[in-house]
C-alpha cells in the first residue's frame, strides 16, 4: 500500500547515490497522509516525519535496494523503536497480593479485558479475584458476574454506589483467601469528568494498586492523546491495552499515546471471547499502521 | 482564529490542523480547504467575523442534516420500526433507552426488542432501560437466535398496537462476515413481517472514532441500508468529525447526538452547533 505509493514516487531515483531533501519530500508527504489516515495524531505525525527526514537525508541508496523500500525500512524501524522494543509484563508481587486496576473511556472494552486477564492468570495457575466497581452502568455488575461465573473466578461486588468500598472489600476478600491477583473493573468515564476522575484517584489512594492499565479502543482517532494524557496526569497508569484489534482499524492511536505518554502497550484485545487476548508485538502494529 | 482578520498561509494551516484533529479526514479536509481557498480568492474580507462566517459556511455545506428534527415520526406506518446497529461499545443500547423515553413522552406506545443475545448481561442492561423509560420489552433466553427475538417482538408489537419498535442488536465489527450475515438475516426477517420496515436503520458511531468510521459505514450499509447516524459521546473532547465524510459518501443525515449517560442525554443533531464546536 504505502510501499507501492513510495515506489512510484521514487521511480526516477534508482542508483542516484544519496537521498536528498528534494527527492524525499514527496515521499514524506505520502507517509504523512498514510499516518493521518491511520489515525496517528497530527502533531505526533509531524514530529515523526521530521525525524524520518533527518534519518533519510544523506542515506546512501544502495544499488540493490529500491529507495522506496529503504524509506519504508527507516520508518518501520523507527516505529518499532518508538512503540517499545520489548514486552513489558504486568507487575507481579511474588510474596503477596498483586492489585490491578483497569480504567478508560466508556465502551473501550475494560470489563471484557478484566475477564480476559483473569482467565489468562488462572491458566497460569494463579488464584484470581474480580471486583465489580462499576456502580453506574446498568447491569455492569451482572456483566462481570456472568464473566466470572463462566471461568470459575469469584466476583466481589454489592448493590451499593460506593466504588471505593467495593474495591476495598475485594482486596480484603483476596487477602483473606490468599489470592495472587485482584483485578478491579471500573466504570467508563470521561477524562474531563472531575467527579469521576476524583473517584479513580480515591480508589487508587485507598487500595494502592500495583498496576494500573489504561484501556483504549483501537479505532480511536485524534482524540486519543487527550484522554491518554489526562488519565496519565490525573491517575497515572503503568500500561496500555489496545482493544478491538480484530477489526480493520489501523491503530495509529497507539503510536500517538505511546509517543505522548511514554507508557508501554502491554496487551491487545482481538475478539469478544475471554481467550481473545494477546501480548503486544511492536513490529506487528508497525506493519499494520504502514499497511 | 477569532483574532485573525486576513487569510494568510499560516491561518490556512491552522484551519487544516483544526479539521484534521477534529477527525474530518485527509480527503474531506483537502476538499474543504480547496473550497475555502477558491472562495477567498474571489471574495474580499473586511473583518474576522466575515472570515469566520466563510469557514463555518464551507464546512456546514459538507454536512448532511435534517431540516427539522424534533423526534417526530415521519413515516405513516402503523408500527414504526427502528433498527439500531454498530460496532461494539458505540452506545447502541444506551441510545435506544434515551429514544424510548422521548417517544414515550410524545405519547407513543413503545416496544424494545432485546436482540443482543450474545454478550454477557446485554438483555439485562436493556431491561433496566425499558424500566427507566417505562416501556415494554421483548426478550428471550440468552443465545437465542436474534432473528427469533425479532419475530417475537414484531408479533407482539403488531398485536399490541404499538407505535414504535426499537431493535437493539449486538455490537459487531464490520469486518466479521458471519456477524454481518447474521445482521442481513435479521433485516430479512423484519422485511418479511413488514415489507417497508425497517423504516429507519441507524448506525451508531462513537465520537472518538477515527477514520475507521468510514469503513464501518461502508460495510454496514451494504448489509442493512443505513438511513441515518447517531453520534454518541459528544460530551467528551472528541469532535466526531468522521461523520462529515460518512454523510457525504452515503448521503444520509446525522439524526441525533448522545451527550451523556443519562436518559435525557440525546438531542437532535444541529450542523451549526457541530461546526461551532469544531472551533472550540
Ligand atoms: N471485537 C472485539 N470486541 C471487543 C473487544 N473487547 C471488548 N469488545 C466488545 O466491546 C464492547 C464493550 O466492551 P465492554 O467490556 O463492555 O467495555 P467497557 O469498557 O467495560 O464499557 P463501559 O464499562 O461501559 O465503559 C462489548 O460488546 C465487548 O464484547 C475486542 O478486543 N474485540
Ligand atoms: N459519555 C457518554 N457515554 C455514553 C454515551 N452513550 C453511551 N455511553 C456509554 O458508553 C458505554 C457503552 O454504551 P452501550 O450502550 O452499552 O454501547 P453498545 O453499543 O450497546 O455496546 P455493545 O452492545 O457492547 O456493542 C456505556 O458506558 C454508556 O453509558 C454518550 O453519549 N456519552
Ligand atoms: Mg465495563
Ligand atoms: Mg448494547
Amino acid at each position: 500500500q504505502l510501499q507501492d505509493k513510495l515506489e512510484s514516487v521514487f521511480r526516477n531515483l534508482r542508483g542516484q547515490g544519496v537521498l536528498s531533501e528534494e527527492n524525499i519530500s514527496d515521499s514524506l508527504r505520502e507517509v504523512r497522509r498514510a499516518f493521518l489516515e491511520a489515525d496517528v495524531n497530527f502533531k505526533v505525525t509531524k514530529q515523526f516525519i521530521d525525524k524520518i527526514r533527518e534519518k533519510a537525508v544523506g542515506t546512501e541508496v544502495i544499488k540493490s535496494i529500491k529507495p522506496g523500500q529503504l524509506i519504508i525500512k527507516i520508518i518501520h524501524d523507527e516505529l518499532v523503536d518508538l512503540l517499545g522494543k520489548e514486552y513489558v509484563p504486568i507487575y507481579e508481587n511474588k510474596s503477596s497480593l498483586t492489585i490491578i486496576m483497569v480504567v478508560g473511556l466508556q465502551g473501550s472494552g475494560k470489563t471484557t479485558f478484566c475477564g480476559k486477564l483473569a482467565l489468562k492468570l488462572k491458566k497460569e495457575k494463579k488464584s484470581v479475584v474480580l471486583a465489580g466497581a462499576d456502580v453506574y452502568r446498568p447491569a455492569a455488575k451482572d456483566q462481570l458476574k456472568t464473566l466470572g461465573k463462566s471461568m470459575g473466578i469469584p466476583v466481589v461486588t454489592d448493590d451499593s454506589k460506593d466504588a471505593v468500598q467495593i474495591c476495598k472489600n475485594a482486596v480484603k476478600y483476596a487477602v483473606d483467601n490468599y489470592a495472587d491477583y485482584v483485578i478491579l473493573d471500573t466504570a467508563g468515564r470521561l477524562h474531563i469528568d472531575e467527579k469521576l476522575m476524583a473517584e479513580l484517584q480515591e480508589v487508587k489512594s485507598s487500595v494502592n494498586p500495583n498496576e494500573i492499565l489504561f484501556v483504549v479502543d483501537a479505532m480511536t482517532g485524534q482524540d486519543a492523546v487527550n484522554s491518554a494524557k489526562e488519565f496519565s496526569e490525573q491517575v497515572d497508569y503503568d500500561g496500555i491495552v489496545l482493544t478491538k484489534m480484530d477489526g480493520d482499524a489501523k491503530g495509529g492511536a497507539a503510536l500517538s499515546i505511546r509517543t505522548i505518554t511514554g507508557k508501554p502497550i502491554k496487551f491487545i484485545g482481538v475478539g469478544e471471547k475471554p481467550t481473545d487476548l494477546e501480548i503486544f508485538h511492536p513490529d506487528r502494529l508497525a506493519s499494520r499502521i504502514l499497511g | 482564529l477569532k483574532a485573525k482578520s486576513k487569510i494568510d498561509e499560516e491561518l490556512l494551516e491552522e484551519i487544516e490542523e483544526i479539521l484534521i484533529t477534529g477527525d474530518i479526514g485527509v480527503d474531506t479536509t483537502f476538499t474543504i480547504m480547496e473550497n475555502i481557498r477558491q472562495r477567498v480568492k474571489k471574495e474580499r474580507y473586511e473583518n474576522p467575523e466575515e472570515l469566520n462566517f466563510l469557514l463555518r459556511d464551507e464546512i456546514d455545506k459538507f454536512i448532511i442534516s435534517e431540516e427539522s428534527n424534533d423526534f417526530e415520526i415521519k413515516s405513516n406506518a402503523p408500527l414504526h420500526v427502528i433498527f439500531v446497529i454498530g460496532v461494539n461499545g458505540s452506545g447502541k443500547t444506551t441510545s435506544i433507552g434515551k429514544l424510548a423515553a422521548i417517544y414515550k413522552s410524545k405519547g407513543k406506545k413503545v416496544m424494545l426488542a432485546a436482540c443482543d443475545t450474545f454478550r454477557a448481561a446485554a438483555c439485562e442492561q436493556l431491561e433496566v432501560w425499558a424500566e427507566r423509560a417505562g416501556v415494554a420489552i421483548t426478550r428471550l433466553a440468552d443465545q437465542t437466535d436474534p432473528s427469533a427475538v425479532i419475530f417475537e417482538a414484531m408479533q407482539r408489537a403488531r398485536n399490541g398496537n404499538y407505535d414504535v419498535l426499537l431493535i437493539d442488536t449486538a455490537g459487531r465489527l464490520h469486518t466479521k462476515t458471519n456477524l454481518m450475515l447474521e445482521l442481513g438475516k435479521m433485516e430479512k426477517v423484519i422485511k418479511r413481517f413488514i415489507p417497508e420496515a425497517p423504516h429507519e436503520t441507524l448506525l451508531v458511531i462513537d465520537a472518538t472514532t477515527g477514520q475507521n468510521g468510514l469503513s464501518q459505514a461502508r460495510h454496514f450499509t451494504k448489509t442493512a441500508k443505513l438511513s441515518g447516524l447517531i453520534l454518541t459521546k459528544l460530551d467528551g473532547t472528541a469532535k466526531g468529525g468522521i461523520v462529515i465524510g460518512i454523510t457525504q459518501e452515503l448521503q444520509i443525515p446525522v439524526k441525533y447526538i448522545g451527550v451523556g449517560e443519562q436518559i435525557e442525554d440525546l438531542r437532535p443533531f444541529s450542523s451549526k452547533e457541530f461546526v461551532e464546536a469544531l472551533f472550540d
